[in-house]
């Protein structure tokens, strides 16, 4: 039997709306330790890995590990349905055709079941080296957010400049281009404010506009957002979600024809 | 112009 259940629901509904954009279907990796999802988008040009621990979960089980794939429009409409503070359990018996979403409300007076059907999926696992990466920049993820936007509508690629100085963002179209400029923050009041550049060399991407903003829909996971790279190898962007995991999003770079 | 990359070209099956 696979049961893992979290008090508030709200982290799981964030995290679908993180992952809808880019995903249709995913297996969902279920063992003792968690659960786990790596898919990528059909371009074959992000990643989405998804890790949530079991230790993070306020109960889980698993009697035997789990392959399970899941519609992602279906499981997002499915969260949908569940307020922010319900009480949310996922719940399969072993081979299952099935997965059980419960949702229970706070006053425990309101208990709703959905049932959704599995998919068989061919899995393609792609193997991720370990990389140590020349530019390691955090920032908080509602800025980054508001960059991906504003730059984005000035062309459909963003080039990201790290240097000892700081993180610049471009962006050239047919009507101007436009940059910004972020240092790093010398004295930051609050740790979730702060910029901090760990740099070894200087890196110079570019990435496409329309995934940037996608990965930014999980800004309301993380007050701070984690930018890893290196010259040409995929950007890594990764979210904290809570103490019980995390979201990285790999992202292909455009280079020079 | 630049040309969009796919994971697979740096990434291996696993």
């Amino acid at each position: 039997m696979f049961e893992a259940r979290l008090a508030q629901s709200a982290i799981l509904k964030k995290v679908l709306e993180a992952v809808k954009d880019l995903l249709t279907e995913a297996t969902f990796e279920c063992s003792d330790s968690g659960i786990q999802v790596q898919a990528m988008d059909n371009a074959h040009v992000s990643l989405v890995s998804l890790n949530l621990r079991s230790d993070g979960f306020d109960k889980y089980r698993c009697d035997r590990n789990l392959s399970m794939g899941m519609n992602i429009g279906t499981m997002t409409k499915i969260l949908r349905c569940a307020s922010s503070e319900d009480t949310v359990t996922l719940r399969a018996w072993d081979n299952p055709d099935n997965i059980i979403f419960i949702f229970e409300s706070q006053n425990k007076e309101k208990l709703s079941e959905y049932e959704m059907k599995l998919i068989n999926m061919d899995q393609e696992h792609l193997g991720i080296p370990e990389t140590v990466y020349s530019c390691v920049v955090k920032m908080p993820s509602q800025e980054f957010a508001r960059i991906c936007k504003d730059l984005s509508q000035f062309g459909e690629a963003i080039t990201i400049a790290c240097s000892k100085e700081g993180i610049k963002f471009t962006a050239a179209g047919d009507y101007g281009n436009a940059n910004i400029k972020l240092a790093q923050t010398a004295e930051a009041d609050k740790e979730e404010e702060a910029v901090i550049i760990d740099m070894q060399e200087p890196v110079k991407l570019t990435f496409a506009c329309r995934y940037l903003n996608s990965f930014v829909k999980a800004t309301p996971l993380c007050a701070q957002v984690k930018l890893s790279m290196s010259g040409d190898v995929p950007l890594v962007c990764e979210y904290q979600i809570g103490d019980i995991g995390h979201i990285r999003y790999y992202l292909a770079p455009k280079i020079d024809d | 112009a630049k040309k969009q990359t796919t994971l697979k070209y740096f990434f291996k099956k696993s």
